[in-house]
């Protein structure tokens, strides 16, 4: 464990925790995309399959975390708050990045075994898994402030991962070429969301389009 | 070191 390491868990716990409160005190999903909150389920589900084996009480309680929390908000999305979500707006085909990460885990992975390939499918589902809440907000142009603020935490917890494998490269040298590519495309989708992020919301405007 | 050790990141 590093800073770095440490620092992206603490982001992504506070990414879900501002989901949560944007969901519960608005008491309404809009602006959310149920399809990206289901392949972060998918995601969390398939890569924990080793739930069991014990790396350390960090690492078990993280995965319980991540599992129940993610099935929570669908939960929230699909039954609690159900007459706030507007498929409408919500329409990217996520049939297709499932497909493709299947496929690519099947030809590029470590060991070709079911959970290994699992793990893999995970690793590349979330790289892409937050196409569909991008597409949606560039779609209605313009997003909820505590919106925003999500988006941005889960963006800087995987900016820091990139930080944490060149420190644990130089340091452990510890190599992974899997989680690198995609870890760098998955931060990479979210620089333009960064950019107007940093240009409007942080100096107290509302989150547009441009 | 490499994945071999096993997939200790979340």
């Amino acid at each position: 464990m590093n800073f770095f390491r440490l620092t992206a868990d603490l982001m992504h716990l506070l990414s879900i925790f501002v989901l949560l409160l944007k969901i519960q005190k608005t008491r309404s999903c809009s602006g959310i995309s149920f399809k990206t909150q289901l392949l972060y389920a998918v995601v969390f589900v398939t890569r924990y399959l080793d739930l069991l084996k014990w790396i350390s009480l960090y690492n078990t309680l993280m995965k319980i975390f991540f599992i129940a929390s993610s099935i929570y908000i669908l939960y929230l999305m699909k039954i609690k708050f159900r007459a706030t979500y507007d498929p409408s707006q919500d329409t990217f085909r996520i049939e297709f990045l499932l497909g493709a990460c299947l496929l690519l885990a099947l030809v590029f992975n470590y060991t070709f075994t079911f959970i290994e390939v699992l793990w893999t499918f995970s690793i590349y589902l979330e790289a892409v898994a937050i196409l569909p809440q991008l597409f949606m907000l560039s779609r209605t142009g313009e997003a909820e402030t505590i919106t925003t603020h999500y988006l941005f935490a889960l963006g800087a917890y995987r900016g820091l991962y990139l930080l944490n494998w060149i420190w644990r490269f130089y340091t452990e040298h510890h190599i992974d070429w899997i989680v690198w590519v995609a870890g760098a495309i998955q931060t990479a989708l979210y620089s333009d969301f960064f950019y107007i992020y940093y240009k409007k919301v942080l100096h107290g405007q509302k989150f547009e389009l441009p | 070191v490499s994945h071999e050790s096993g997939h200790d990141e979340l």
